[in-house]
């Protein structure tokens, strides 16, 4: 189990894990390698608490900036497709038009914080990049092989975000990511 | 062990209490 840096206070509704939240900008004009990935992400805060996320939530803008992605994820799991905690893993996506992104987020990450998808130690964190055109949700999890697990989510993503049937939610395996360079293009498995 | 849960009104009730601010 990981050591905790933060701590609930006297009082605090504790999490089940801690989180982090990052806070990355693209820089368009020059490509994606994972230096300038690196140099781009930048580490906001932990919560221990229901209590210290809002607070967190409260201080971070959401979705008014083109180019920009927030991320949650476990205390300890660095958001590197090559990390330990990610080497086996992927990462359901949903694409959203431009309007939608704040509420959605909110309904992912609350469902994370509240331990809602049920898959045991499975999620590592989720997403949201807010682009020029169009708005898109991510949320990882260790072992993109578990197809029971990958099921669970998808079907956790859809209750909890209320998802029109025809949204079209796609996996992709973190291999395929590093294959292509590429998070969000030339999904593999489209459902 | 025991999982802590909680469902999505019970996150948002917590949004405005003294200690979330």
């Amino acid at each position: 189990s990981r050591r905790k840096t933060v701590c609930p206070a006297a009082g605090e509704h504790p999490l089940q894990y801690n989180y982090t939240f990052w806070y990355s900008r693209r820089t368009p004009s020059r490509p994606a390698s994972s230096q300038s990935y690196e140099q781009n992400i930048r580490q906001i805060g932990t919560v221990a608490s229901v209590d210290q996320f809002w607070r967190f939530y409260h201080l971070i803008r959401q979705g008014d900036l083109s180019g920009h992605s927030d991320h949650l994820f476990k205390e300890g799991i660095k958001l590197h497709v090559g990390d330990e905690s990610n080497r086996s893993g992927g990462k359901w996506i949903i694409r959203l038009r431009k309007g939608l992104a704040s509420r959605f987020w909110e309904n992912i990450i609350l469902a994370m914080l509240g331990e809602q998808f049920m898959v045991g130690e499975e999620i590592c964190g989720a997403v949201v990049s807010i682009r020029f055109q169009e708005d898109i949700l991510s949320i990882w999890n260790r072992t993109s092989n578990d197809q029971m697990t990958t099921s669970r989510i998808r079907d956790t993503l859809r209750r909890v975000l209320n998802l029109p049937t025809n949204t079209i939610m796609e996996y992709k395996t973190h291999n395929d990511s590093l294959r292509d360079n590429s998070s969000f293009r030339n999904t593999k498995i489209s459902l | 062990g025991t999982r802590i849960i909680y469902d999505r009104k019970f996150l948002l009730d917590c949004r405005n209490s003294p200690l979330a601010r």
